[in-house]
């Protein structure tokens, strides 16, 4: 089970997450360690970082009309500033004792606090952009919902004309979060949706045609009302592969494993 | 992508300073 849920993501933290995982383990094993070298200078480096990343948030946040993110964000930043103070007291307390363990602490908890902090934020900015594309299939079912009034062929036309990009975007969008997925269950479940909807938008399309067709021949009633039942399962067929979208798209690996 | 730009700074900073940490202490072990 994969611990970060997208391979960006993966590819941000996972380094920093082994050299974390790495001083722990030496920490524990040699508990009154080595003299610790002058880390004033990467220390130095990590702070710059962290400002760059603080303002960098707070131009997202202010920039973002997303109510979730503009919440969300601002505890992981000040997890990182507070991770980056701690560090900075272990860089002045192993200037005056290269073998305080106190400074060893806040060293490790400064590191774990901005891998923490990070991944808050980086997960923070993931959900914001899934709900984007939550968005977009939001949109193709509002589309789908408009489908009873559609009931003359230059009606279909303009439906065909305006469900179309709206379907293209949300394929494209759904197909590129996929690929970024590092949970493979979850990629299975987005691709078999995606596939359902690609398979079943000419069929709705061709359920309203014959709907269409058979009111506007003045076919019996029965088959009218058959050709709508028929419409509507294959609406719905579509609509709960979109909802099924929707319900992937937010799952993440943490909903199963607690990695923290 | 500015905000992933900053946590790639970030993470490789903050990966630099630990293994700095973890050679002197891997000395020990």
């Amino acid at each position: 089970m994969p611990v970060f849920h997208t391979k960006i993501i993966e590819s941000i933290l996972e380094p920093v997450a082994q050299q974390v995982s790495k001083l722990v383990i030496l920490h524990e094993e040699a508990e009154d360690g080595n003299a610790m070298p002058d880390l004033a200078m990467p220390v130095q480096t990590v702070k710059l970082a962290v400002d760059n990343l603080v303002k960098v948030g707070y131009d997202t946040i202010n920039s973002s009309e997303d109510q979730i993110l503009k919440q969300d964000m601002p505890p992981a930043l000040s997890r990182v500033e507070e991770a980056s103070l701690l560090l900075l007291q272990a860089s002045q307390l192993l200037r005056t004792d290269p073998y305080s363990a106190p400074a060893r602490k806040k060293l490790i908890e400064g590191s774990r606090g901005i891998l923490q902090g990070t991944s808050a934020l980086l997960l923070a900015f993931d959900e914001s952009e899934v709900r984007k594309i939550i968005r977009v299939c939001k949109n193709v079912l509002e589309y789908l919902a408009i489908v009873e009034v559609v009931d003359r062929m230059e009606d279909l036309v303009t439906y065909v004309k305006n469900l179309s990009p709206v379907l293209t975007t949300m394929a494209k969008q759904v197909d590129g979060r996929e690929k970024e997925l590092t949970h493979q269950v979850h990629r299975e479940m987005l691709c078999h949706s995606l596939d359902q909807v690609k398979n079943l938008t000419p069929v709705v399309i061709s359920g309203i045609k014959i709907y269409i067709t058979a009111k506007e021949n003045y076919t019996m009633p029965q088959q009218v009302a058959d050709a709508q039942t028929n419409r509507d399962y294959m609406v719905t067929k579509m609509r709960d592969e979109i909802h099924e979208i929707i319900r992937v798209l937010q799952l993440t690996t943490y909903d199963e494993e607690e990695w923290d | 992508e500015q905000i992933l730009d900053a946590a790639k700074s970030i993470a490789a900073a903050t990966a630099a300073l630990v293994k700095s940490a973890s050679a002197a202490q891997r000395e020990l072990v």
